[in-house]
């Protein structure tokens, strides 16, 4: 009755999904040099990579203000960690960093975010 | 998350996921939405990454993520990451390469991505996920493109905690959320047993886009946290991603 009551069925009806829920779709060419390849996709998504950043750091903060330490981790430590990863991977945070003009180690962050929610 | 890989009549391999994330990071009281899941939203796409002139894979993944979550290399194989949530989880392998304790270990979403890039076949690729030093704990599903190719890799940091293939529990798929598969799932997040109902109730003869898109398109597969849902077909690369929401107009939707 309770996964009645919550819509819990197998549905059969969604498909086709409506045209305006396919994802868009880019192409990255692995021939251009990392630091190059993302460029021209990155621009047209700054704003919304800048706002999702934005908030990551502002929800940081929010679960205590003693966390202003891992803040200041991602501009003291997380840079250089793009020199420690393996080829082509570091060149490329720093390409989208140059392309977005967000900070390194914001880039970083963000792509080493899905590692730490494992927590 | 969840993950669906399955097998036709005829030995063809389907292979479908959602991905839901952001949630405990931030609800939203006057949209009832989690705010993360929702500013990442509009970061998502499809990335296609050529060689020579060659699509070599396919990725949805969000927009400056280099990793790979989701992913299909044509005629080879396809692949999925489901969080293994644990409190030896990512941040001690972190720690341990920031501070250069130990860097012989890699990331699980970049595992993937290497694997995209160089893997030549199902086998090859099965192999190194199962072995691979990780940074995290996680499950990889993976899908091949011949008849029986299917698999569950529930990972721990340091090597497979279980390997469960297409086919063990006499089922012609297999299915994946955030929790051990052999365990009791947990009574607040349940989302195993409903899949593998779902499932059952569309039949072996039924194994199409169509009826994964229902089945990952039902509640509460499909909760608050779902972020998209990606189609695969390993033995001819077709690969569709679709913006997936979770409203509570007739229902309430489940959180996660």
């Amino acid at each position: 009755d309770v996964a009645q009551q919550i819509g819990e069925q197998c549905l059969n009806d969604q498909w086709p999904p409506k045209p305006d829920r396919v994802l868009p779709t880019y192409i990255v060419n692995l021939d251009v040099p990392p630091i190059e390849r993302w460029k021209d996709v990155i621009v047209t998504y700054k704003n919304e990579l800048s706002d999702l950043i934005a908030y990551l750091k502002t929800f940081i903060i929010e679960i205590s203000p003693e966390l202003q330490f891992l803040i200041n981790l991602i501009d003291t430590k997380l840079p250089a960690m793009a020199d420690t990863l393996p080829t082509p991977y570091g060149d490329e945070m720093k390409g989208i960093s140059q392309a977005s003009g967000l900070p390194l180690g914001e880039i970083v962050l963000y792509n080493i975010f899905y590692e730490i929610s494992s927590l | 998350c969840t993950s669906v890989v399955g097998q036709d009549q005829y030995g063809n391999i389907l292979h479908g996921r959602n991905l839901d994330f952001g949630g405990a990071m931030g609800w939203d009281k006057i949209n009832h939405t989690w705010t993360l899941t929702e500013k990442l939203r509009p970061l998502m796409v499809q990335i296609n990454y050529t060689q020579n002139g060659q699509v070599l894979f396919k990725t949805t993944t969000f927009l400056g993520y280099i990793g790979s979550l989701t992913g299909i290399k044509p005629g080879v194989f396809s692949i999925s990451i489901n969080e293994r949530n644990s409190l030896k989880g990512g941040y001690i392998g972190l720690i341990e390469w920031i501070f250069n304790i130990n860097r012989n270990q890699s990331f699980i979403t970049l595992a993937i991505r290497d694997m995209l890039t160089k893997s030549e076949s199902y086998d090859q690729t099965v192999k190194y996920l199962a072995e691979v030093s990780l940074l995290a704990p996680c499950y990889y599903i993976v899908a091949g493109p011949k008849a029986g190719q299917g698999v569950i890799i529930t990972r721990s940091r340091n090597g497979p905690d279980d390997i469960k293939p297409l086919g063990r529990d006499n089922l012609w798929f297999i299915a994946q959320t955030n929790y051990d598969n052999w365990k009791k799932q947990p009574i607040f997040d349940d989302r195993l047993t409903p899949c593998i109902k779902c499932m059952q109730a569309k039949g072996k003869n039924q194994v199409t886009f169509e009826s994964l898109f229902n089945v990952l398109s039902s509640r509460p597969m499909l909760n608050k946290e779902t972020v998209y849902t990606s189609l695969m077909e390993p033995a001819t690369g077709r690969f569709e991603s679709y913006w997936q929401y979770c409203r509570d107009e007739d229902a309430p939707c489940r959180p996660w």
